[in-house]
């Protein structure tokens, strides 16, 4: 079969949202992260591993809503969800309300490879996590600046509109 | 909202969706990331999906079942699938995009939103960057 890699790293941004400099940072760790998807490709790794490893370096780079750098809920907490599904099985795995697992896509793969469910949310997924001995940090490693900044824009937005607009700004 | 989707030596298709969800979301809600179907799906000989934007209207429409259902039962292209996926969700002012591969490798990724980061290396082995 040929090869073929894609990637995003989320809608809504707009071009005023960032400046040149940004934009060569976010260029870069899309670039990086879809060549080494597609080398583990070119390797011989399956579609599966090559997904796992694109987005990991975009969950451990604070640029993008993913791991390090997730968007704040209301309460000023991260909560992260994920999941993977394997084209030539149908089979799949997700995780929902992850505070402290550093890479989710990680563990929506154990859910998917060393359970027989598909989807786990907060405590029990955690519990799945250490289990399986995946790499945690504080709830704190994952709060940027710039989200912080992001939560009191939009709490201070909401309160008097919620346009079309907000909603772009809401969802990158 | 970051995602992947790759078709592999063996012809298999998978996707992978990984968020932190919604700026000022209430503690608890979910989007479509971790639904399956809805914001990741992967069918091999039909396509693996990825989405990202404003969940609820991404798990309504089913997004990423949606793409396969139109190409493996009504037999569109992968284009005209995920064209006609984003098409609905604007009617419904739902915002967002996806990135969609087929059992032959090529990629599109439709979006309804100023910009999104997306990046592809098709059977061409060209490596593509786009943001807006």
């Amino acid at each position: 079969s040929p090869i073929a890699f894609a990637i995003h790293g989320g809608a809504g941004v707009a071009p005023k949202d960032l400046t040149p400099e940004q934009e060569a940072e976010c260029r870069k760790v899309l670039a990086q992260a879809v060549q080494e998807g597609h080398a583990t490709l070119k390797s011989g790794g399956s579609g599966l591993e090559a997904v796992q490893k694109a987005i990991i370096i975009l969950e451990d780079s604070p640029l993008f809503n993913a791991g390090r750098g997730s968007v704040l809920t209301a309460a000023g907490t991260v909560e992260m969800d994920a999941s993977i599904m394997d084209g030539r099985t149908l089979q799949a795995g997700a995780v929902a309300g992850i505070t402290t697992v550093r890479n989710p896509i990680l563990l929506a793969n154990v859910v998917m490879t060393k359970t027989p469910h598909v989807l786990m949310i907060g405590a029990g997924a955690e519990a799945l996590a250490r289990e399986h001995a995946l790499k945690t940090e504080a709830p704190e490693w994952f709060i940027t600046p710039k989200q912080m900044e992001k939560l009191r824009r939009a709490q201070k937005k909401s309160a008097v509109t919620l346009s079309p607009e907000d909603i772009w700004m809401r969802v990158g | 909202t970051v995602g992947a989707v790759a078709l592999d030596k063996e012809g298999h298709l998978a996707a992978g969706t990984s968020t932190g969800g919604l700026t000022n979301k209430k503690a608890g809600r979910v989007g479509d990331s971790p639904i399956i179907g809805a914001g990741t799906y992967a069918e091999d000989g039909v396509c693996a999906v990825s989405g990202t934007g404003h969940g609820e209207f991404f798990i309504r429409n089913v997004v990423g079942h949606d793409v396969a259902a139109r190409m493996k039962y009504g037999k569109a292209t992968l284009v005209e699938a995920a064209d006609a996926v984003i098409a609905r969700l604007s009617e419904q002012k739902g915002v967002g995009g996806i990135i969609a591969i087929d059992a032959q490798g090529r990629v599109h990724a439709p979006f309804n939103t100023p910009g999104m980061f997306r990046a592809w290396i098709g059977t061409d082995g060209q490596v593509e960057v786009k943001i807006f």
